[in-house]
């Protein structure tokens, strides 16, 4: 009945490292028209942090556009796949955020899940 | 039935001019935690264009950070708040973006509601 988050991710979400930089971070969010990047490490995109738009604009009222790992942030809220939506919208309501990477169980980033993916599922509606 | 764009939204946007400077934006969007910004002039707050994080971070890869002016999306996507919220959530989503002013009979702002609005009410589902 309530479909889960991997029925409505995006399972390929563009991901970096946190050695980039901002400025690199900011051209992937121009590219792929998202405001969300989950930072992450080796073979399997482990996850580490997360940028967004809102972190890159952050840095330049404060003017410290330098790396990735200043300006990300580290404490990631997340989901898993077969978590339902329900549960994932009031995890992201409830933390004021628009979007959280989805991992497997071993922490590997495997999709992301925006707000925008929520107001998708209302536009169907009559 | 189905709840009306008023009964969700934002009341109390942040605005800005378009005299501005985008790290003036960027400062507001920090202090209010806010990705989306409505462009306005005069008294009665008329919507002229909105900025967004995204942008913020897109002047950032081009570096061409100066005048709000010319940093914004001048063609705006809107509603009003007698829309129903479902035909809200499908421009949202046709047009892959994640928040709309919402304003009066004459094009000034009387709020915003954004996608993170949507997602919340998915959170009060069982
Ligand atoms: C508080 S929100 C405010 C703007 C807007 N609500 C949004 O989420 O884009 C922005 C901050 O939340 C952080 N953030 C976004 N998604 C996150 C997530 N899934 N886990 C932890 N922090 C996250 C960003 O790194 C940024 O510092
Ligand atoms: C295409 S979206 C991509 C990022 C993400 N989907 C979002 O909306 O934040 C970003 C661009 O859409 C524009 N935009 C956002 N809301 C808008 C609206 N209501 N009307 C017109 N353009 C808008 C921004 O100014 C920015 O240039």
């Amino acid at each position: 009945k309530i479909p889960l988050v991997g029925d409505i991710m995006d399972k390929f979400p563009i991901t970096i490292e946190k050695t980039g930089s901002v400025v690199e971070a900011a051209r992937k969010m121009r590219e792929s028209s998202k405001n969300h990047i989950p930072v992450v490490f080796g073979p399997k995109n482990h996850l580490e942090g997360i940028i967004t738009s809102w972190d890159v604009s952050k840095a330049v009222s404060e003017g410290t556009l330098n790396s990735v790992e200043k300006c990300m942030t580290k404490k990631v809220i997340y989901c898993y796949p077969d978590e339902k939506i329900d549960v994932a919208a009031s995890r992201l309501s409830s933390a004021g955020i628009s979007a959280m990477p989805v991992v497997d169980s071993e922490g590997n980033v495997v999709g992301l899940i925006t707000s925008e993916d929520f107001s998708k599922l209302f536009s169907g509606r009559k």
